[in-house]
């Protein structure tokens, strides 16, 4: 099913999740173009570990925009995910697994600048 | 593996010795000050083994390279932590030393005595920090030690090849370590 680019499709959620992550599983299989309220608190994830630049509005939106879908090409690069740029199961049970708080990328704005080896 | 930005590491005379201290006032009370103690042990070795630093406890919290300490939500350094599960632990680059654990965690020692789904290994988290404070980043090799995520009730505790060979690449080699006495002390580890 191919959506055009810039429709969206409201995915109809409960917002009201109180472990720490677990709320994200409601992303699961979000793609370029989709708006699912609530994605602004997965962006956030994003940023803390250091795929994302806080927007200068300091607020995130909650359509996966083009920006997000690079910053989850980045993140599924950096945790040896398949690389498909969409919240795939993989993706997600490694985003709501618990984790070390150290970023991925130690530059804050740069969306990959720790040295790979 | 990955360093952090700019390569930071203990630069230090030889031979490297970083001291090492618990923070009296945020430990965790349900595991004792000496079982933590032997557990950090445990993981301050399994780093020593393969680079010429080692590591020694002291008792002076404040003056030690290396300071851990369990704490919940903000503790000060701008990085809160986050209740159970999510965010387990962070350290910082060299030569910062901070090394924090979240203490709203269940940390466990092992999975036969603590039953509970959300126990963490305090062990291989412990191991992981270590990492950090010696300035790995993290690892896109899911095996390995560095690599940032640990499921609940899951032990990693042992350093794979990605994880030495980026220590190794910033302190050089311990003179006494080679792959095979590494396996050697996997395997009496995993028997004990």
């Amino acid at each position: 099913r191919i959506l055009p680019e810039y429709s969206s499709t409201v995915i109809a959620v409960d917002a009201h999740t109180t472990a720490t992550w677990h709320g994200f599983t409601r992303f699961l299989d979000a793609g370029k173009g989709s708006q699912v309220s609530g994605m602004s608190e997965l962006k956030k994830y994003f940023s803390r570990f250091g795929y994302l630049p806080i927007p200068d509005t300091n607020n995130f939106t909650d359509i996966f925009d083009k920006e997000f879908q690079s910053a989850v090409l980045a993140y599924q690069t950096n945790l040896g995910l398949p690389v498909t740029g969409e919240l795939d199961s993989d993706t997600i049970s490694t985003i709501v697994s618990p984790r070390c708080g150290v970023s991925d990328t130690k530059t804050h704005n740069a969306t990959f600048h720790a040295t790979k080896h | 593996f990955a360093y952090f930005y700019g390569k930071p590491r203990w630069v230090r005379q030889a031979p490297v010795v970083l001291t090492y201290a618990f923070s009296q006032n945020n430990m965790i009370s349900y595991i004792s000050l000496n079982v933590t103690r032997t557990v950090f042990k445990r993981a301050f070795s399994r780093w020593e083994q393969v680079i010429p630093v080692s590591f020694m406890e002291i008792e002076d919290y404040p003056s030690a390279d290396i300071r851990i300490g369990f704490y919940y939500g903000h503790h000060g350094d701008g990085q809160p932590f986050d209740g159970v599960l999510g965010v387990l632990a962070h350290a910082f680059s060299p030569e910062n030393g901070r090394f924090h654990l979240d203490a709203s965690e269940t940390w466990a020692l092992d999975f036969e005595t603590v039953k509970s789904r959300v126990a963490v290994d305090l062990e291989s988290v412990a191991t992981h920090e270590i990492g950090h404070v010696l300035g790995l980043a993290h690892s896109s090799v899911k095996e390995a030690v560095m690599y940032p995520s640990l499921s609940p009730r899951s032990k990693k505790v042992d350093l794979k090849i990605d994880d030495i060979n980026g220590v190794q690449a910033l302190y050089g080699s311990n003179p006494n370590f080679t792959f095979s006495s590494l396996l050697a002390s996997e395997k009496s580890s995993n028997k004990g």
